[in-house]
């Protein structure tokens, strides 16, 4: 692999497809998002809306910050929310055709990242794993 | 920065030093340590025992899992455990004079790597945002 490789790594061979990443709808109960959460393992995921258009990420720690009460964690309130009341909405999106020095850049601050095509349609996820997986597969060479 | 100036960085310009590294100790009960990841935000944070060496990890994920029962989350089990009991120990260490290649290989699959000195005492702990910026300043050059 050389320098060119890497900065003309199209990002698609990287990412996540759709189908295998856990997402919840815009409007599922926070108690569903904290189960679906727990039972993957996931620190956060993407939230979607009916029309599989990217609406925001929700996490583990958005969902206890919500619930976090001045005594204590008030568990009472996760099946009174929705997720649309605790998800970011403020994320970096990449596009399918996006450089891979722009994704490298945006997952400095990211664990990962959400790829849309050009109508919107979310296509998958691009975690840092895989970057520092191509990554160091260019430094060992 | 050429690649020679990548491969011999020092990880030790990276790391996030021991004093600025949220933490708990191996026999804390588990809602002490719930809380701190909590008001931190952080997902996985290092347990240490009395004389500063690393113990562990523990995280959000783990203690969601421990106190999750069949019905629902048994919010009550976290005064009742310790951290010991729900811990990670098998995760890898970085040694202070270990090559930069080593840190990317183990930030593949870790959030982040936490760093000894040779008499086993806690340094600090690198996270992937460290090498990401630091790899993203190299492409970007
Ligand atoms: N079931 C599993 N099997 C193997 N390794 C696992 C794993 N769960 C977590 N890990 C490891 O832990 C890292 C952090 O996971 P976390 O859930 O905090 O953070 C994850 C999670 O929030 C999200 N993510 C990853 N895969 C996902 C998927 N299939 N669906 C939804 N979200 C996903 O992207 C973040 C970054 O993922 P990344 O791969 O860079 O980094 C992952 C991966 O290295
Ligand atoms: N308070 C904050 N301010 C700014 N950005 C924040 C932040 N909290 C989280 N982030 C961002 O979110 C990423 C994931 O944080 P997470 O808590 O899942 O995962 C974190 C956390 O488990 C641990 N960590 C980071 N800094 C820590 C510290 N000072 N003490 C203890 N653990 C720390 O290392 C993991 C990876 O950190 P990394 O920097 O690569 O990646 C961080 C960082 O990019």
């Amino acid at each position: 692999l050389t320098i060119e490789d890497v900065l003309n790594k199209d990002i698609m061979d990287l990412i996540i497809p759709s189908d295998q990443v856990a997402h919840v709808q815009v409007d599922n109960p926070l108690e569903h998002a904290l189960l679906v959460l727990v039972k993957t393992g996931y620190s956060a995921i993407p939230v979607l809306d009916a029309s599989y258009k990217l609406r925001g990420i929700v996490s583990k720690t958005l969902i206890l910050d919500f619930i976090l009460g001045i005594e204590r964690i008030e568990f009472e309130k996760l099946s009174d929310h929705r997720v649309s009341e605790v998800m970011k909405t403020s994320m970096p999106i990449l596009k399918t055709d996006d450089p891979f020095i722009e994704a490298v850049k945006l997952s400095i601050n990211e664990t990962f990242l959400c790829v849309e095509d050009e109508n919107h349609i979310f296509q998958g996820i691009l975690p840092r794993s895989a970057l520092l997986k191509f990554l160091n597969h260019y430094l060992r060479d």
